[in-house]
């Protein structure tokens, strides 16, 4: 197994948007590209992330392989990158390493590192194929932002969408808050632009924790969809054109 | 008053 990156950071986004919510995980490397499904040890969210082997400079893998890694110890050695840096990954059948290699766009300065793999029981979930009854398209920074202003408030965020408009809201011991985001669109910026797709009004509970822990991934994506249907969990889709994705899934909040 | 489902009640293990 052999994947080049032109440039670190890309990789160092991920690694950082995924690290303090599944500790240890496995890296699924196939011919189409490398992937990771893993939940977080209370069983409440699951992270799906996807790079597709044409993200690449370059890409091969003859054999499929998965590897075991703890991403606290991945997200050390990529501080060794500078951003712009090419990183190459690469994995011998049967070994127990993966090793890294950094090169600088000027090619005077390559680091290597290697890095022990370990042995990880991956139970991976069956994610089935869900028409959702409402999906919102909307600026990153804008889901950021909007959880971490309720966070201050309260545990939970109830998000309610209808034909329009999406509202959030909280209440806690000191208070209450609600932000309500409006659909707009944006012809010369899209990325700028609310979308919302309601095929059926939707209210859901989440834990602003974890929510909290997915925006990490704005760094990544300009744009996050949040798909949602009543009593199912919530998808968090960040994408990265011609890369992949990242995918987190969030089971709700239930009446007793 | 909610309580906090698992994703264990919506996925199923592959």
């Amino acid at each position: 197994f052999e994947a080049k990156w032109d440039h670190a950071s890309t990789l160092k986004k991920v690694i950082d948007a995924v690290k303090d919510l599944i500790g240890d995980t496995s890296w699924d490397c196939t011919n189409t590209g490398m992937s990771l499904q893993s939940m977080d040890s209370s069983h409440v969210a699951l992270v799906h992330v996807l790079l597709k082997s044409e993200g690449f400079e370059s890409y091969r893998c003859d054999r499929n392989v998965s590897m075991g890694i703890s991403l606290n110890s991945m997200a050390k050695v990529l501080k060794c990158a500078g951003n712009d840096d090419s990183v190459t990954l690469r994995h011998e059948s049967e070994s127990s390493v993966v090793n890294f290699a950094f090169e600088s766009h000027k090619e005077e300065r390559v680091s290597e590192f290697e890095l022990k793999l370990m042995n990880i029981d991956t139970e991976h979930l069956g994610i089935p194929e869900t028409e959702y009854d409402s999906i919102i398209k909307m600026p990153s920074a804008d889901l950021r932002r909007t959880c971490a202003d309720l966070s201050q408030f309260g545990d939970s965020v109830t998000i309610s969408c209808a034909k329009s408009d999406v509202r959030f809201e909280t209440s806690g011991d000191i208070g209450t808050g609600n932000v309500r985001l409006s659909a707009r669109g944006s012809s010369d910026k899209p990325e700028t632009e609310i979308a919302i797709e309601m095929i059926n009004p939707v209210s859901l509970t989440f834990a602003l924790k974890y929510l909290n822990f997915f925006t990490k991934a704005a760094p990544l994506s300009d744009t996050v969809k949040l798909c949602m249907s009543n009593n199912h969990p919530l998808c968090v889709e960040f994408p990265m054109p011609e890369v992949g994705y990242i995918r987190y899934y969030l089971a709700p909040k239930i009446d007793e | 008053k909610t309580v906090q489902s698992s994703l264990m009640n919506f996925f199923k293990k592959a």
